[in-house]
């Protein structure tokens, strides 16, 4: 569930 | 990375670069809120703590370590250097009313509930309304010198540029994220009286006067 919480912007 | 981010992570940059090089180059902080930038402070720390957790990029580690930089040495220079040009008068919005509700409302909704991840949201929702004392400030004094409404078009074009970045990801990478959307798209529109002037006034040479 990593992915959700990965915010790969700024 | 596209080049709707790219453009819309320039002109941010663009944005701060401006506000730092015309309160050094003046001296002077007439016109510019000092609310706001503390709000901006605060978005930049609640939503970059993943600077010490997450390595994604060095292009993405360097901007938000310049973003950091910058809005604490607009702070710096403000509240410190040339607090004397700071018009404490018009700069009166009370920022309790944003931090309050954008805090319960990140509590409320969120992707997930932990720390980083309410934060983040917590400060995808102040950005959205961190410019208010700005904008308030302006209708106040009823004027902005030129280069503060650069500031503020840049400033406003980045979030309207990443609306497209969002809309380009959802049909290219079918990834979206609805919080960060929903909170440009009331950031960007805070803006439309400010761009509506912007476009008739500044780019004719004119001073951006609003009607009193």
């Amino acid at each position: 569930d990593f992915k959700s919480s990965f915010h790969d912007e700024l | 990375m596209n080049i709707f981010r790219l453009s819309g992570d320039l002109s941010h940059l663009l944005a701060v670069i401006i506000l730092v090089l015309k309160i050094w180059t003046t001296r002077s902080c007439a016109g510019i809120s000092g609310k706001s930038q503390i709000l901006f402070a605060i978005v930049y720390v609640t939503r970059y703590l993943d600077l010490v957790t997450t390595f994604v990029s060095v292009y993405n580690t360097s901007m938000k370590v310049i973003f950091i930089g910058a809005s604490f040495a607009t702070i710096y220079l403000m509240y410190s250097k040339f607090k004397a040009t700071y018009d404490h008068n018009h700069d009166s919005f009370r920022i309790e009313f944003l931090l309050a509700p954008t805090v319960i409302l990140a509590l409320l909704i969120n992707q997930k509930f932990t720390v980083l991840e309410v934060l983040w949201t917590f400060s995808i929702y102040l950005e959205s309304v961190a410019i208010l004392p700005q904008l308030f400030m302006v209708s106040k004094t009823g004027e902005a010198e030129s280069i503060t409404s650069h500031y503020l078009f840049a400033l406003g074009s980045y979030r309207g540029l990443y609306l497209l970045n969002w809309i380009y990801r959802y049909y290219a990478e079918d990834h979206y994220e609805l919080i960060a959307i929903v909170s440009g798209i009331v950031q960007t529109v805070l803006y439309c009286d400010f761009f509506y002037l912007y476009i008739t006034k500044v780019l004719k040479g004119k001073k951006l006067q609003l009607p009193a």
